[in-house]
């Protein structure tokens, strides 16, 4: 699974995210992904996600609209993040990662899998990473 | 006047140290992309759609070519796509022969009045809207074959995401 999220010079926040799904999925099978709320979320009121990881317990907790309603109700992106992977295993022992960028470009990431691949690029500043959990 | 940026990812699992370079040069091209668009005064929905359309090209990714496959052998994309400023989103899901799945959920975004399209109905609005379809097999890498291959044989649960096995028999996950 790939995602974006962005915010252009008329703050804008836009959200995206692409799957191929998982290994030997039976055909129809559909994880969180393409459902909005779940595997990807923006509002320029709150923020933009975009999710990642093993998809049907991220779909049971709406899990990429709860952490937009984190940053809603004052948490920082970063905090929603580790929230929102805390509460994915807490609630029901899933596994996956989380971007959340704020409407002022403020940024989150967080996961619980091995590793997760990211990027960062905005004026001055340009990171790539491959965190290790 | 806000400041822009962009903040992407290119999957969270159990990837293994000879995936890293991959991934690295994948997100960087994707960022590429990406931040060309936002740096000049492009819209945030075009930034997204041109970063993930490139990590859907790119077969390091799951999404896109190289995608895992299905039971059967086959690839089957999901993705979506959703403005902040509208809240339109567009997504489609379970489509076989969409080369870009991002691009097909940015004109259900904006082409339609509706969120969600999924299969066969998906590709019609597709094709209905320009897009030209791909082969399913346009889309298998050899890689993923015999990774397929390789877990139906083993009949091990699922290690994507955690690098152990999540479940009993393989079918225990779906």
């Amino acid at each position: 699974t790939v995602g974006a999220t962005a915010l252009d010079a008329d703050g804008n926040l836009a959200s995206g995210t692409s799957t191929g799904g998982t290994l030997d999925k039976l055909p129809g099978r559909v994880g969180d992904s393409s459902l909005i709320g779940c595997g990807c979320y923006a509002d320029n009121e709150s923020a933009a996600t975009s999710l990642t990881g093993w998809g049907e317990p991220i779909m049971k907790l709406v899990l990429g609209k709860w952490a937009v309603d984190r940053v809603a109700a004052g948490a920082t992106p970063q905090q929603a993040a580790e929230a929102a992977i805390a509460h994915l295993h807490k609630r029901l022992g899933g596994h996956g990662g989380i971007i959340v960028m704020g409407p002022d470009g403020s940024l989150g990431l967080a996961h619980n899998t091995p590793r997760m691949a990211w990027g960062i690029a905005s004026e001055g500043r340009r990171e790539i990473g491959i965190t290790r959990n | 006047m806000r400041k822009p940026t962009l903040l992407i990812h290119g999957g969270a699992w159990a990837m293994p140290d000879a995936d890293i370079a991959a991934h690295e040069n994948g997100i960087s091209n994707a960022l590429d992309a990406g931040w060309a668009v936002l740096e000049r005064g492009g819209s945030a929905v075009d930034a997204v759609q041109a970063a993930i359309t490139v990590m859907e090209d790119d077969e390091a990714f799951d999404a896109g070519r190289g995608s895992y496959l299905t039971r059967d052998g086959r690839v089957q994309l999901d993705a979506l796509m959703m403005d902040g400023k509208s809240l339109n989103a567009g997504g489609v899901g379970c489509v076989e022969r969409i080369k870009n799945p991002i691009q097909l959920a940015r004109l259900v975004l904006d082409e339609s009045p509706h969120v969600y399209f999924v299969g066969t109905g998906a590709e019609r609005f597709a094709m209905q809207h320009g897009m030209r379809p791909c082969d399913n097999m346009d889309l298998v890498i050899p890689r993923e074959q015999k990774r397929l291959y390789d877990a139906q044989a083993a009949g091990l649960g699922d290690t994507t995401f955690t690098g152990a096995p999540m479940a009993g028999p393989l079918d225990s996950h779906d």
